[in-house]
Formats: structure tokens, sequence, C-alpha cells
């Protein structure tokens, strides 16, 4: 279960740094 | 910002999101390299432009778990940012969090954090404290600051997270019950298994009040359901109880977010640590009919 626990913690990649 | 990305660069890089959502990186890597090239002739190498396109490249190379190629370019394309936009500029503080991303992959979690760190001032003095971006960065923070088992510092990102998405996006927004699972795994990590509960039954009482309105005697969230079952059982009064409707979870359950659905399988791994098998029941059940 310890994986279910993790299954949404993932860094997040920033995609604004596209639109400047 | 000051700076509008060029519409040519726009299309380019539609076009190489495609390629490399189709795993046709030998078209995508050759195109922006190409692209690349043709800026730096016009541009020069330090132009906003020529950044842009490195990230996009960059992108690209994450994609194919390339990281150190990737960081590479973006080191580059951070110190393009830096000279042309300004050290306090959001594409900076973009650019950092990126880099910081590619350290995590890597495991380099104590490499990343001054990265994540910098980026979250950058937002902090640019869009304000209580901006939900500032929150998004915290988030990342914390996760890299659990990776490296700094639980306080965790629980202290999560905790003004949580606060900035309650008060500008509302009690019902999915980011509120994002960071309340995060903290709560944070809590379990440390054994705090009654703090995780009380997080966990609220997401689910949240959920349970937007789908079905206030809690009364007829609506009541699934885990006050579950636990009812659970006293039943330990009374001998219903052993042998079929699995209801609960008042439309399962169903509800179909509908609502992937963050309710790991709710209910984390709680239902606490009630199962506690002995508590058939209110775990109940919760996996749920889990299981709303596929």
């Amino acid at each position: 279960d310890q994986q279910n626990v993790n299954r949404q913690q993932q860094l997040e990649w920033d995609d604004s740094t596209l639109s400047y | 910002g000051g700076y509008e990305i060029p519409t040519r660069l726009r299309t380019l890089h539609n076009l190489v999101i495609q390629y490399a959502a189709q795993g046709r990186y030998e078209v995508a890597v050759p195109l922006c390299k190409q692209a690349l090239e043709d800026l730096e002739r016009t541009s020069g190498h330090r132009h906003p432009d020529v950044a842009t396109m490195l990230n996009i490249l960059a992108l690209v190379y994450r994609d194919q778990n390339k990281y150190k190629e990737a960081a590479h370019l973006l080191n580059d394309a951070l110190s393009i940012r830096e000279s042309t936009l300004g050290r306090d500029h959001p594409a900076v503080a973009a650019t950092l969090n990126n880099l910081a991303v590619l350290y995590g992959k890597r495991g380099k979690y104590k490499e990343a954090e001054p990265l994540c760190q910098r980026a979250l001032e950058i937002r902090e003095k640019v869009l304000g404290a209580r901006h939900p971006d500032v929150a998004k960065q915290l988030n990342n923070l914390a996760l890299l600051c659990q990776n490296q088992g700094n639980y306080d510092a965790v629980e202290r990102y999560y905790r003004r997270a949580l606060a900035i998405y309650e008060e500008q996006l509302g009690p019902d927004d999915v980011n509120v019950a994002r960071t309340k699972n995060n903290l709560a795994s944070c809590y379990l990590k440390q054994g705090k298994f009654t703090e995780a509960e009380v997080l966990y039954k609220e997401i689910l009482t949240r959920a349970h009040v937007q789908e079905f309105g206030p809690v009364n005697g007829d609506h009541k969230p699934i885990w006050v359901h579950a636990e009812e079952r659970e006293e039943r059982s330990r009374s001998r009064l219903g052993d042998s109880m079929p699995y209801v409707e609960y008042g439309g979870w399962y169903r509800a359950c179909r509908g609502s977010s992937p963050t309710v659905t790991t709710t209910l399988r984390n709680l239902g791994a606490l009630y199962r640590r506690q002995g508590k098998m058939e209110a775990a029941d109940t919760l996996e059940e749920c889990v299981l009919r709303s596929w």
C-alpha cells in the first residue's frame, strides 16, 4: 500500500517555461 | 513579462510536442537543433528565443529519460534568461523549477532543493505570497524534502500550500484534496496515524458534501458507513450483512477525482492496520465497484 500512498506524488514540470 | 514568444517558435513547439508524443524523437530532435541553429545565426546565442528553444529541446530529452542532457540545456537557458530577462523573472523561476525536477528524477534531491527554493523566492516576490503558483512550488519543495526524510519541512510546506489553495481556490478545489493526501502520506511515514486519518476523513467528507449535500442521517460519508459496519460486526449483529449501495457512494466514486480513490485505498489500509477489517473491506469494495 506504500505504492498507493505515493501514487500521486510526482515533481511537477512547469510548462510555462515555454510561454514567456 | 515584457517578452512574448514569437508565433513561429510557438508553432514549432507544438509540432515538436506532437512528434515527441508519438515517440518520433528522431524527427523532433533534428527539428529542434535546426531551429536552434537558425535562431543563433539571426539573434546570437544569448537571446530569450534561444533560451525558449533550449527549453523545448530539453523537454524532448526529458521524455527520452536523458536527464543529464536536458539539465545541460536548461542550465544554458537559465543563464541566458537571467542575463536577458533579469534574475527575478517568472521564466527564470520556471527554468529553476524544471532543473530541480530533472535533478529529482536522478535522485539528486539535495542538489535540487536550493534550485526549488530560489524558484519559490522569485514567485513569492513577483506574484505575492498567497498565489496558487507559490503553492505549486511549495508542493515540489515539500516532495524534495520528503525524499530526504526532512519531515518537519515537508509538513510546513504542505500546510502553507494547503492554506493558499483553500483561501484562493476554495475548499472543493482538487488541489486541496491532493495536498491533504500528500500531507497525510508524510504523517504516515512518521507513524502519525491519527493525523493522517483525520485528513483522509476530511477529504472523503468534503467529497460527500460536494456530491450529496450536507451530511445527515440518510446521507453519511463512506467512512461513517465503514465504521458503522465495523461496529455492527464487532457486536455480532451484522456478521453477514451484504454490501449495500452506501448512499450511492459506488456511483459517486466513478465520477470523482483519482484523489478520492487514492484516499479510499489509503484509509482502507489504515483501517486494516488497526484491525478494522470490515471497515477496510467497505472502502476497498467501494474502490472496486467504482471501476
